[in-house]
């Protein structure tokens, strides 16, 4: 996170808004949900408290406006510049400015008010921009589903106003370090040739032209899918990806979610209802089948015949004996499986059925 | 088949008159400048650059690649990254 150069705040902590005008996308209700819910989050982590007035000169004054608005610092236009807000003030200090050539929403479409607004009001109370992609305060506008002050930003938020009174101090999300050397992985699968890594509500891939790790939410790619995925697999013959959470699955082609998912895991794949949730898959390119982990069970799954084969579920060390009796993620290239388990992963051969190699979890991000 | 999104592509005209712009508001380029100022604000371009690129975690080239221009084009807070 970053404090605004010169540490500016407000000495007085219960601060009162006024929203000057309305913009025509929205009910005036919509907008003074969207508005009120992104100061909670913020007086939810610190003493600061914000009262909404209807008349007279309010600390933070919010707006609509478009173009050159004269405050030395126009809009552009659709997109790019979406708003703006000044540091903690007197006049003009702390007030927020949404561009109205935008289309303001209350869902996933672009821009979500609600969204925008809490990164704004950061601005308004003293922070800069972090560099942190998970954090609200990053510069660039990212929606994935749920809006909440990543541990970034409340850090931030109480280095300048400390903690809220509240007797258990909310915490937030942590965006994954690539080198962590204690990252685990929800799922990992191959797609279209390349290897995604999926923690949390972010995705982590690599890309052979270019070193640096590519982090950056699910939703850039699958705005449909839930956060916190716990196994996803590629059936390569049919272009399609499958993506796991609970007992209900999705399939996306490249970055179109197919109609009529999510589905559930019994009607499709045959699970008795004791399996609630699936821990990894993968499909083996060559045969068509396919295994799911489940605890310390797996299941092998023919594609062609669209069947669970007979004689499973077996004991994990059955097939696949050395990796353990649990796996978070696997997924296959040069036709060995590649099995995670907290920091461990295990190159395995399964024609040989032998670990071929111990690699620590996060060994294809080159730290 | 159109391959999974993967960026490339020459580094169009337009796209430099928009790493320009974005330079100006967010990493406080200064956008005046007489010729030779201009040769010497190449250079100044370039910090600017590997400033972005730094603060977004990209590689630091000072030179607009692909992953660059595709930070640059998306949407975002009006308030520069860097202190005035």
């Amino acid at each position: 996170f970053v404090l605004t150069p010169g540490n500016p705040r407000w000495e007085n902590t219960n601060l009162t808004y006024r929203i000057e005008n309305y913009t025509p996308d929205l009910s005036r209700a919509d907008v003074d949900q969207a508005i009120e819910k992104a100061f909670q989050l913020w007086s939810n982590v610190t003493p600061l408290t914000f009262t909404k007035v209807s008349e007279g000169q309010a600390d933070i004054m919010i707006s609509f406006v478009r173009g050159d608005h004269r405050d030395n610092s126009p809009f552009d236009g659709p997109g790019g510049n979406l708003a703006h807000a000044f540091q903690p003030g007197a006049g003009i200090g702390g007030d927020a400015h949404f561009d109205d050539d935008e289309w303001w929403t209350s869902n996933f479409q672009d821009y979500n008010l609600y969204r925008v607004a809490a990164h704004e009001f950061g601005h308004s109370l003293g922070l800069a921009h972090s560099t942190d992609i998970g954090a609200l305060m990053y510069p660039s506008y990212t929606f994935s589903g749920d809006v909440q002050l990543s541990q970034d930003d409340i850090d931030g938020i109480q280095a300048i106003y400390g903690p809220s009174q509240n007797p258990t101090q909310p915490v937030g999300p942590q965006t994954p370090e690539v080198c962590d050397s204690k990252l685990t992985f929800d799922a990992i699968t191959t797609i279209r040739g390349e290897v995604m890594f999926f923690k949390d509500r972010f995705y982590m891939r690599t890309n052979p032209l270019y070193p640096e790790v590519e982090l950056n939410f699910i939703s850039v790619f699958w705005p449909q899918l839930p956060n916190g995925l716990q196994a996803a697999y590629e059936v390569a013959d049919r272009d399609e990806v499958r993506f796991f959470k609970g007992n209900k699955y999705w399939a996306v082609k490249g970055q179109d979610v197919l109609r009529g998912y999510p589905r559930d895991i019994y009607r499709s794949f045959g699970f008795p209802r004791t399996v609630k949730s699936i821990d990894a898959a993968v499909s083996e390119e060559d045969t068509g089948k396919t295994y799911f982990f489940v605890a310390n069970k797996c299941w092998r799954y023919d594609e062609y015949k669209q069947s669970m084969d007979a004689g499973y579920p077996k004991m994990i060390a059955e097939d696949f004996p050395g990796i353990g009796n649990k796996v978070d993620a696997v997924f296959q290239k040069g036709g060995f499986f590649y099995f995670f388990h907290g920091r461990r992963q295990y190159k395995f051969d399964p024609k040989t059925k032998r670990i071929l190699t111990l690699l620590k979890a996060n060994s294809w991000f080159n730290c | 088949s159109h391959g999974f999104p993967a960026a490339t592509s020459e580094t169009q005209e337009q796209d430099v008159e928009m790493v320009k712009k974005y330079l100006e508001n967010y990493y406080n380029l200064n956008s005046n400048g007489k010729k030779v100022e201009r040769q010497r604000n190449g250079g100044l371009v370039t910090e600017k650059l590997k400033q972005m690129q730094k603060f977004f975690g990209l590689r630091v080239t000072g030179k607009p690649d692909a992953e660059t221009l595709n930070v640059m084009k998306q949407p975002r807070c009006g308030v520069p990254d860097v202190a005035p």
